[in-house]
This record gives structure tokens, C-alpha cells and sequence, in this order.
């Protein structure tokens, strides 16, 4: 049941696609569950929909998991979706979010992946997708959007970890999310989270060129990372992609700004420094719990500063 | 299913340009099949590479050789997936 679920543990897909129904029947009048489409193995993609009413309001995009290996992600998106609900009604900011925009929460972004880490091999990261002409199945999702698609910050062999695919939004579970932002039109914010090394990013990856808003995202995710040490200590890193790790082309974070989201953010989660993308479950709760301030301050600054 | 028994993930410093250009250079021979985790960010930043067990031998000479310091972060990748598939086993009995 929704009041037994175990948020210290990982769960499989079917475990977490069956939490959200419960946390859709619990809370009919704040969460939905909608599809936005299918899987390469016709695996539904949902996103959960925390919504106060109003039609088309403006929305935050909120997504984990789109490397399947990232346990910590699924599970703090579980944790986090849980803590918006609760929040609703108590927390004042989270209440005057809700009040005037919506959140679109997509926790497994990658389920193909996802049931393969539980399966057969818990350290893969892409996507399923047959790769014609090649034994190597996989595309890397953060490397096949159309931003920058093909440029030297990812990979053309596929056998590659970072393969981009054959053609921009070539994968399923990447099409869905652009055609559903681009149908919406009316998104502001679009935080894009991974694990592990510690990081909070912004546009751009494909070019050194700062983004317009380059300043303002700065400061932004300087005081993010800064509320997120105040919990346990954990540093972050923070600045553009191309800065702060490496060139890297294709990116949700690059597409969604040069799509006219300025809020642009991607996270990388918390390592303890041992485990890389093998996190201990113990772990879950002191990620999520960090996390989860420096989320907030992006919403908040998303509903303060209206563009 | 896979089993990775043996694969170590190394946490590698790299003290320079030189040794991140190395590395780079290691990690685009395709047939060691390692993975970067935590990727090279620059001098002085630690990076995690996951390396199977056929490749390690030439990995850590490799690393020696070029006198670029590592530490190994997990010992045996499968030990530990196997303690976390314990672990949920576990954790899905004491919720029946």
C-alpha cells in the first residue's frame, strides 16, 4: 500500500509503475498519471502530472533515470514525487508552486534500460533499440537530442556508451519528451537528473559559448548547491557543461534551452566516494533528502522570476 | 545475465593535461572495454573507470607505467551487486 511503500529501497519498474497508481488513487485532485508514449519494447512512459487546475498553465518538466544504471535517480524521484504531495497544503513554497503552475514528473525515463539493469545487467546505461548493422544494442538518450546532435562530445561506434544514435530524437523514449514539451508550449523549467559525481549544469554542453542567461542560471545553481551542502555537506560542483565536465553534444539540457527553456538544468547525484552507480540503499534517503532543497530553489526562483 | 566477477572500478587522479590526454587515449581502445563512471573533468579531480577483469592487468600497467595514481574504489563489482540483489530480496520480504 502507498502507506507501506519503502522509499530506503530500490524497487523494480513494476514496483514503482504500481506506486503511482496508488499515488494517483490517493491524491486524485493534485496528481495524474498521463503516457506520453511507448518504449522502444512498448513499455508505456508516464509522467506523473501534479496539478492544482488551470488549463496550460505554466510547468516545470521534472525527469530521472534516463541512464537506467542510475539507481539513486529512479529512487529519489520516487522520494521526491512522494514529497511534493506531502508538501502540498504545508510547505509554502511548494504550495505557492502548485498554486499557479503545474510539475510533470517522468521518474522512469528509461524503462527498457531500467528492467535490463534488474535482469541481465546492472550496470547498463542506454537505451534497448537494435542498432542496424551492429551487434551493440543502445543509444546514449542524453546524447541523441537535437542540439548540437553529432558534433565530437558523443559518439558515432555502437558499442559506444555514448553512442548518439542514428539521427536526432531517433529514440523513442527522447521523442516522446520533445514531442510532449513542444505540444504543451508553455514550460518554463526543464531539470533533467542523473548520478553520480555531484554536479548541477546548465547550457551548454555542444559549444563554450555562454548561454544568454548564463549569469543568472549561475547564481541560481550556485545557491542550489549551497542549500544542498547545508543538510550533510555534500559539495557540488556547478557551472555550464562544456566548463565544468567536457564537451558533450546532444544533451535534454542543451535541446529544452535552445527550445526556449530557460531554466535548464541537469543534476548528477551524490557518490559517498565507494560505490559509483552500485549506491547502497542507505544511501537513498540522505540523497533524496539533500536533493531536495536545491530542487526547490530552482522551482522557486522558476515562480518568482516569470519570462 | 551478465556477471562481472572480478571487474574493478579505479579512482584515478590525474596530476595533468598530459595524463588526462592519456587517458583519454586509453579509454577510446575499444577492445579493453572500460567505462569511464565518473568522467575526467580535469588535474586533480578524481575519475572512476570501470575496468572487466580480462583488461585489468594492462590497465594498471598502463596507469603505472605512466605514473598516474589510482586507488581501487570496488575491489570485486560483482560482490557488490550481489549484496544489493540480497539486500532487495531482503527488502521485499520484510514488506510481505
Amino acid at each position: 500500500s502507498i502507506s507501506t511503500f519503502d522509499f530506503a529501497s530500490y524497487h523494480t519498474l513494476e514496483e514503482i509503475y504500481d506506486w503511482m497508481d496508488m499515488l494517483v488513487d490517493d491524491h486524485p485532485n493534485l496528481v495524474s498519471k498521463i503516457q506520453i508514449g511507448q518504449s522502444y519494447e512498448n513499455r508505456p512512459l508516464y509522467v506523473l502530472k501534479f496539478s492544482t487546475g488551470g488549463s496550460n498553465r505554466p510547468a516545470i518538466w521534472l525527469d530521472t533515470g534516463i541512464h537506467s544504471r542510475e539507481w539513486i535517480t529512479q529512487a529519489t524521484g520516487v522520494w521526491t514525487a512522494n514529497k511534493i504531495v506531502k508538501e502540498y497544503g504545508q510547505d509554502p513554497s511548494v504550495t505557492a508552486i502548485l498554486d499557479s503552475m503545474d510539475i510533470f514528473f517522468e521518474i522512469i525515463t528509461n524503462p527498457d534500460g531500467f528492467v535490463f539493469t534488474h535482469s541481465s545487467n546492472r550496470l547498463w546505461r542506454k537505451t534497448r533499440s537494435i542498432n542496424a548493422g551492429s551487434s551493440c544494442v543502445g543509444v546514449d538518450p542524453n546524447r541523441n537530442w537535437d542540439a548540437g546532435f553529432g558534433g565530437s562530445g558523443s559518439s558515432s561506434d555502437p558499442c559506444s556508451e555514448t553512442y548518439r544514435g542514428p539521427y536526432a530524437h531517433s529514440e523513442s523514449e527522447v521523442k516522446a519528451i520533445v514531442d510532449f514539451i513542444r505540444s504543451h508550449g508553455n514550460v518554463k523549467s526543464v531539470i533533467s537528473i542523473h548520478s553520480y559525481s555531484q554536479m548541477l549544469l546548465f547550457p551548454y554542453g555542444y559549444k563554450r559559448t555562454p548561454a544568454a542567461h548564463h549569469q543568472e542560471l549561475n547564481e541560481l545553481a550556485k545557491k542550489a548547491v549551497s542549500d544542498l551542502a547545508a543538510m550533510y555537506g555534500t559539495k557540488y560542483a556547478y557551472g555550464s557543461v562544456a566548463d565544468t565536465i567536457y564537451l558533450a553534444d546532444g544533451t535534454t539540457v542543451d535541446w529544452a534551452y535552445d527550445n526556449g527553456v530557460k531554466y535548464s538544468f541537469t543534476f548528477e547525484l551524490r557518490d559517498t566516494g565507494r560505490y559509483g552507480f552500485l549506491l547502497p540503499s542507505t544511501q537513498i534517503i540522505p540523497t533524496a533528502t539533500e536533493t531536495w532543497p536545491a530542487l526547490l530553489d530552482i522551482m522557486v526562483h522558476v515562480l518568482e522570476h516569470p519570462y | 545475465e551478465q556477471l562481472f566477477r572480478g571487474d574493478q572500478v579505479l579512482r584515478i587522479t590525474a596530476s595533468n593535461e598530459e595524463q588526462i590526454t592519456l587517458l583519454r587515449v586509453l579509454g577510446e581502445q575499444a577492445e579493453l572495454q572500460i567505462d569511464f563512471w565518473r568522467d575526467l573533468t580535469g588535474p586533480g579531480h578524481p575519475a572512476d573507470l570501470w575496468v572487466p577483469f580480462p583488461s585489468l592487468q594492462a590497465v594498471k600497467i598502463f596507469l603505472e607505467f605512466h605514473s598516474i595514481s589510482y586507488s581501487v574504489m570496488i575491489e570485486d563489482v560483482q560482490a557488490l551487486l550481489d549484496e544489493e540483489k540480497k539486500n532487495m530480496t531482503r527488502s521485499r520480504r520484510i514488506q510481505r
